[in-house]
């Protein structure tokens, strides 16, 4: 059987040809469907190891600077287009690691099998050029989450704090025997479920192109963060939601992301501690605000949230019948002379705009460059293995 | 680990600004 190496010969004249069919003209659904994660990276990888091994430094600058500037164009040619962005945030993601896996850096090769030790570069150091990759991939995930963003924000408010699925205290009934509620009937308002529906739509976008699962994690944070702190911002506004029931209404949508998380095997990221302050909040809602002993109960079980945020809570509290008292100044009073010892921020809102620094954390690739075939769909025929 | 014969050649990569350069230059060459 022939012995491949693991390289895609190509002509000099060949290489606007392979930028244009294996990037700028590549199209995420033809390839995502069937094959492995990252396939176009690996082909560019192998386009490289041509070059490097002709030894011909002006080949592969060229087919690096062409490559970035593909990617570059191509993502700025569908700013809005979420799977676009998933499938070159993941393939750029897949190339930064092949070219480490691919260096020759005794840190990146700890996992290589010894045939893709054989395999590594030979000529030529580009370590340069992953830092400009690195950079590339920084800004596709900026966008990646402006985009998710800009998606998911309008659904927040009215699924995590106006949609209301546990019915009014008093007629609580068992779900199968709920009246048809009018929210839904006449207009189309978003429930908790259309917050669960886009996030499982954003994750399984991102699995089918292959992104990294440290990566899924990192955008879960982040969307988690968002969640919490516009629904938050909403309560501190809105002295209509700061009720028992809807302290309860809130506990029971963050039980939902919970089992999101749980589903999708995503506990182990940091996401859920991003609702720490809404979770708060929430329970800040339902517990007894009236003895001395709630006060001092108050004042230590709200860690996430700052002493102006507890009290602005504490002074919007509005209950909903006639058997709940408001929260007396002098019990506000209370629990601001506990929180004085606290330096934390004199902020009300939360930022909206935070965002996590990103990392790309190597992750080598169980691939054989040798065994891989260019789907014809690349139209990639001019491509010799 | 294994014996390279030389040291790999660091090749120089441009900044995102001087690609941005390299990529306006080519397009008002071609038609």
């Amino acid at each position: 059987a022939k012995e491949y190496l693991g390289m895609l010969q190509y002509q000099r004249e060949d290489e606007a040809r392979l930028i244009q069919n294996l990037i700028l003209d590549l199209k995420p659904r033809g390839v995502v469907v069937n094959m492995m994660p990252g396939l176009p990276a690996h082909l560019l990888l192998m386009c490289v190891r041509y070059a490097d091994a002709q030894n011909d430094a002006a080949m592969v600058r060229s087919l690096m600077n062409s490559t970035i500037s593909a990617i570059k164009q191509v993502v700025k040619e569908h700013l809005e287009d979420f799977e676009m962005l998933s499938f070159w945030l993941s393939n750029t993601c897949h190339f930064l690691n092949c070219l480490k896996q691919y260096s020759g850096e005794e840190e990146f090769m700890k996992h290589n099998s010894p045939h893709q030790n054989e395999n590594c570069l030979k000529n030529f150091d580009l370590s340069e050029y992953r830092q400009i990759l690195s950079d590339v991939a920084i800004r596709i995930y900026h966008q990646f989450i402006v985009v998710m963003e800009n998606n998911i924000q309008p659904i927040i408010v009215p699924g995590m704090l106006e949609y209301e699925s546990l019915q009014g205290l008093s007629g609580l009934k068992p779900t199968g025997f709920r009246k048809r509620s009018s929210s839904i009937d006449d207009t189309d308002a978003y429930t908790m479920t259309s917050v669960l529906q886009q996030l499982s739509y954003f994750y399984s976008t991102m699995c089918q192109s292959g992104l990294d699962a440290e990566l899924v994690r990192q955008v879960a944070k982040q969307l988690f963060y968002l969640i919490g702190a516009v629904t938050l911002n909403s309560l501190f506004l809105r002295k209509d939601m700061c009720s028992c029931r809807k302290g309860m209404q809130i506990r029971c949508n963050i039980s939902y992301l919970e089992e999101w998380l749980k589903d999708k095997n995503l506990q182990t990221s940091t996401a859920r501690g991003t609702l720490e302050p809404l979770s708060q909040a929430a329970w800040l809602l339902q517990v007894k605000k009236t003895t001395d002993s709630d006060a001092k109960e108050i004042a230590e079980h709200c860690p996430s949230l700052s002493a102006v945020q507890i009290i602005k809570i504490l002074n919007s509290y509005t209950p909903i019948d006639d058997f709940e008292k408001r929260v007396t100044p002098s019990f506000v009073r209370k629990v601001q002379a506990l929180l004085s010892g606290r330096e934390d921020s004199a902020q009300l809102m939360l930022d909206t705009k935070y965002l996590f620094p990103v990392t790309f954390p190597f992750s080598a690739s169980p691939h054989a460059l040798e065994l891989l075939q260019i789907p014809s769909s690349f139209k990639l025929g001019f491509l010799r293995r | 680990g294994t014996q390279r014969p030389r040291p790999r050649v660091l090749l120089k990569a441009p900044t995102l600004a001087e690609l941005e350069e390299m990529n306006t230059s080519e397009e008002e060459e071609s038609p």
